[in-house]
């Protein structure tokens, strides 16, 4: 479930979201799959900094790391680029 | 309906939560 911060309105654009690569990609389950990784991965490693404090010198991926790894899954899915660059804080 | 697995509900949770910091950041 969201966190009780996160609002209706950006947890309904996240599930389209994900639904709209899940159906763009239907012929490609491995590219839509990647893209799930990528962000399940920036998640643990989110976790593991918040858990050591920076401790073992690792900020963890960082979101442009995760932008220019969905970049390069999504070569010439420009909508669905721009459309992930929404959800990042500094894009 | 959503035909959601764990995996898929992670990234939505992911892409809500960046979306929330964004909002954060820019208020």
């Amino acid at each position: 479930p969201p966190a009780p911060e996160t609002s209706p309105v950006e947890f309904d654009s996240a599930i389209s979201y994900v639904n709209k690569i899940k159906n763009r990609f239907l012929d490609h389950p491995e590219i839509y799959r990647a893209f799930l990784e990528i962000l399940h991965t920036y998640q643990k490693e989110q976790l593991e900094v918040k858990e050591s404090r920076g401790n073992r010198g690792s900020s963890g991926m960082t979101e442009d790391e995760v932008f220019s790894k969905v970049a390069s899954l999504f070569k010439g899915q420009e909508d669905l680029l721009a459309e992930f660059g929404q959800f990042l804080p500094d894009a | 309906s959503y035909d959601f697995t764990p995996l898929d509900s992670s990234a939505v949770y992911v892409l809500s939560s960046m979306a929330r910091r964004r909002r954060a950041s820019q208020s």
